[in-house]
């Protein structure tokens, strides 16, 4: 099911991208 | 503007050799800080290739990006 799929990617992505931003905020 | 500068920002920390481009160990080297496993790293990376060549330009991070920020494909 690629709606299924798509929520998946997103997740990912959303982990990922949450992340980098909370590693960029993070730092000094 | 502000989106394609903060996707350059992270791609630079992906592409820590500036090559251009990002592969799959660039990704596997941000396992400790970024708290993800190897197997979330591979996904994001499979996510993100889009023609799945193995490399990712700034095109496909920022589109990954913007599909993350936007909930689809706007770029």
């Amino acid at each position: 099911d690629p709606n299924i799929k798509g929520a998946a990617s997103e997740g990912v992505l959303a982990n990922f991208f949450n992340s980098l931003l909370s590693k960029k905020t993070g730092s000094p | 503007l502000a989106l394609l500068e903060k996707s350059r920002e992270f791609f630079q920390i992906c592409d820590r050799e500036e090559k251009g481009f990002i592969n799959r160990a660039d990704l596997q080297h941000l396992q400790t800080e970024l708290s993800l496993s190897s197997n979330e790293l591979q996904d994001v990376f499979d996510v993100l290739d889009a023609d799945q060549n193995g490399s990712l330009t700034l095109e496909e991070f920022t589109t990954g990006f913007s599909q993350f920020l936007f909930g689809e494909k706007t770029i």
